[in-house]
Order: structure tokens, then C-alpha cells, then sequence
């Protein structure tokens, strides 16, 4: 089998493996060694090491931008919007006036196989597995929902106590290292401004919470800057997303990631639904890869250069 | 490697508050082994369930006993993801 010999000639049109997945993260930091750096920020249940692609233009504890990608193994097109937007933020870098301000001013986290063991898993021998792969003692079944095992309403009605459920929140919040080492890094840098986990696929852009009804104290310009980015997304192909807060958009989810990053005071957390046809659900074509991850970004700058553009 | 021959999903768009407790009902059931692909999250939007064959029967005919419309997203989720994976290995060559 060919294999891509550097980032320009990856087919960012296809689906990939998840060693495909990692070699793409180490050819973007051999070829742009003065924008994008690795950082291994802990390993799956299974071993394999999560890593953060890091884009700085330098300085230290910059104020920065983190997106995951792909949390939920199954939702391939997640994580295929990743490599597209990893490659995009270096060739934009220096082109696009607002990009390249942006990096000259903070810095750029990219988490593309946030949950590394269910995407190798999906395929190799499930395709519609969703969750972690760690087992759940005396049960048959694997795996946690990790959008359901953040110390945000932990355990609170919209998730599911019962370890075979595609819900299940887990044992305790944080027992997936996944989610931890996620946690550790947040906590240990201590200057991220914004924090946007994508997942796919029903075509929603939401801010928390999500285990609560009560509003968050900055619900009016979260809810704002929502309607703007998802304005932007719709001006390249029209695709149309609901917005708000979770508990609002959909129904109760306890114990999920942005509740967290939100009440660790990263202001600017939403999370994403990528697009939906309406016809394939998680089974999207690989043709759709670059619109959604087009679209996508368009909302994404609005997202970043709001959080640039409006410290804290 | 799990396959997925018959596997059907089937769109559920709830029209009022009534269907839409009916509907937020199924996601808690086990025995038609479910997979909920998009969850409820409010009247006339849509529901996207993943049904394996051998409850498939009696899923529609829950379904039609509760006057719960669906429509059928996908036919055979092992023929979406056969060309999936054709599709890979043909772009990997």
C-alpha cells in the first residue's frame, strides 16, 4: 500500500487508521519544526500514548485554544476533521491575517485520537464502538462513555450507572485515563482560554451545561458568539445548526467534558455535533470529510478570534 | 470482527410531547437492543436508532402499537460498511 510521504500528499478525502492517524501527527512536526511540536500527554487503558499536537509561534504559558477531536471512537468524521484542521493551521499560518494573529499571540492545542483505543478498535473489530476499552469488573461488557466521566454532576440523571449502557458514566470521575490525562494537562497549564471538543454527528454547537438547567453566568455572550459561529459555518454549503446550552439543545447529560473545562474557568467551552445528512448518520462518506471539516473551521475561527480578541 | 448484516437504522420524528416521553422511553430499553445513534432532544427532531436484525420485527411492531412513525435510514449497515472499507483500501493503493 502507498503510503503518503509527507502532509501535502496525505489524502485528507479518506478515512484513516489510527497509525495512519500517527504518522500524519509526526510528518506535520518534522516538516513545520518551528510551528508544531508533539507532546505525549499520557496513554489509553491499552497503552497507546495520546498526543496533543502543540502549534505555538513561542513565548511561555501563552494564553491558548484547546480542540479534541473524536472522543466518541465511532464518529469517524471527527477525527477526520482533525487531520484536515491540523493542516490547515499550517498552511493558513502566515496566509490568513486572522490565524496567523492569533498564533503570534496564543497558542493552538490539537487532540486529533482522543480516545485512541476505540478508534483502533472500530477498525479492527467494531465499528460502532463508541467507548473506552477498559473492562468493567464482573460484566461482560467494556468501556465509558468519556463525555460522561468529568467531575461536572458526576453521576447525575443523563448518564448511566448500569457499565453496559453506551452511557455508563464509569466508577468515578476521571477513572478513564483518557479523560484524566486530559484533566492533568488542563490543570497543570492553567492558562487555556478556550476549549472546544468535537464529536459528530447532529449538526449542534452547545455551551454549558449540561447537568444542570441553571445558566451559566456568561450564558448571554456564549449564546451570542454561538449564533456567530454557527452563522459563519452555514455561509459555505447552508448546513444548519441548532445552538444553545446542552440541557437546552438536547436533554440532560451529566458529567461531560466542557461542564468541567467551563467550572475550571475556561469561559469560551462549547462542544460540536458535526454535520448530519440525514441519510448515513456515523456512517458518513468519505466524500463529506473536507465540506465538514470546511464548514467546520469557519466556525471554529469565530470561536478563536472571539477568544483572542476578548481576554480574560 | 463484529459484522453488521441486517442491521437496519430507523429515523423516529416524534410530532408531540406524548411521542416524544414514548420515545425517550426506548433509549432505556434492553430487550430490543438498541443502539441509539441520535438521541431525543425534542418534537420534530429526528431520533436515528440502530436495530439488529433479530429484533427488528418486533421493534417495528412496538413501534406501530405506540403510533410511532419511522422511516428507514439505512437498509443494511454491513453493505454501507463494506463500501467503507472498500474504499479505504482502494484510497490506500
Amino acid at each position: 500500500l502507498a503510503q503518503p510521504r509527507n502532509t501535502d500528499s496525505f489524502d485528507y478525502a479518506n478515512y484513516h487508521t489510527l497509525s495512519e492517524i500517527y504518522s500524519f501527527q509526526d510528518m506535520l512536526v518534522a516538516e513545520n519544526p518551528n510551528l508544531v511540536s508533539k507532546i505525549v500527554i499520557g496513554q489509553s487503558y491499552e497503552g497507546r500514548p495520546l498526543n496533543l499536537l502543540k502549534f505555538s509561534t513561542g513565548g511561555s504559558s501563552r494564553p491558548a485554544i484547546w480542540i479534541d477531536t473524536g472522543i466518541h471512537s465511532r464518529e469517524w468524521v471527527t477525527q477526520a476533521s482533525g487531520l484536515w484542521f491540523a493542516k490547515k493551521i499550517v498552511t493558513d499560518y502566515g496566509n490568513d491575517s486572522a490565524l496567523t494573529t492569533i498564533l503570534n499571540n496564543m497558542d493552538i492545542f490539537l487532540e486529533i485520537a482522543t480516545n485512541p483505543d476505540g478508534y483502533y478498535f472500530t477498525h479492527t473489530s467494531d465499528r460502532m464502538w463508541r467507548k473506552t476499552r477498559k473492562p468493567n469488573p464482573g460484566y461482560s461488557c467494556y468501556g465509558v462513555d468519556p463525555n460522561r466521566n468529568w467531575d461536572a454532576g458526576f453521576g447525575l440523571p443523563g448518564a448511566s450507572s448500569y457499565p453496559c449502557s453506551e452511557t455508563y458514566h464509569g466508577p468515578s470521575a476521571f477513572s478513564e485515563s483518557e479523560v484524566k490525562s486530559i484533566v492533568d494537562f488542563v490543570k497543570s497549564h492553567g492558562n487555556i482560554k478556550a476549549f472546544i471538543s468535537i464529536h459528530s454527528y447532529s449538526q449542534m454547537l452547545m455551551y454549558p451545561y449540561g447537568y444542570t438547567t441553571t445558566p451559566v453566568k456568561d450564558q448571554a455572550e456564549l449564546h451570542a458568539l454561538a449564533e456567530k459561529a454557527i452563522t459563519d459555518l452555514a455561509s459555505l454549503y447552508g448546513t444548519r445548526y441548532r445552538y444553545g446550552s446542552i440541557i437546552n439543545v438536547i436533554y440532560q447529560a451529566s458529567g461531560s467534558t466542557v461542564d468541567w473545562t467551563y467550572e475550571q474557568g475556561i469561559k469560551y467551552s462549547y462542544t460540536f455535533e458535526l454535520r448530519d445528512t440525514g441519510t448515513y448518520g456515523f456512517l458518513l462518506p468519505a466524500k463529506q470529510i473536507i465540506p465538514t471539516a470546511e464548514e467546520t473551521w469557519l466556525a471554529l475561527m469565530a470561536l478563536m478570534d472571539h477568544t483572542y480578541k476578548n481576554p480574560y | 470482527k463484529e459484522t453488521f448484516e441486517g442491521h437496519q437504522v430507523l429515523r423516529i420524528v416524534p410530532k408531540n410531547e406524548l411521542q416524544l416521553s414514548l420515545v425517550k422511553n426506548l433509549e432505556e430499553m434492553m430487550e430490543f437492543e438498541l443502539d441509539v445513534w441520535m438521541g431525543v432532544t425534542g418534537v420534530s427532531h429526528p431520533v436515528d436508532i440502530r436495530v439488529p436484525p433479530h429484533t427488528l420485527e418486533s421493534f417495528k411492531s412496538y413501534l406501530d402499537s405506540l403510533d410511532l412513525e419511522y422511516s428507514t435510514m439505512i437498509e443494511d449497515v454491513q453493505a454501507i460498511l463494506d463500501m467503507e472499507r472498500e474504499q479505504m483500501e482502494s484510497a490506500a493503493r
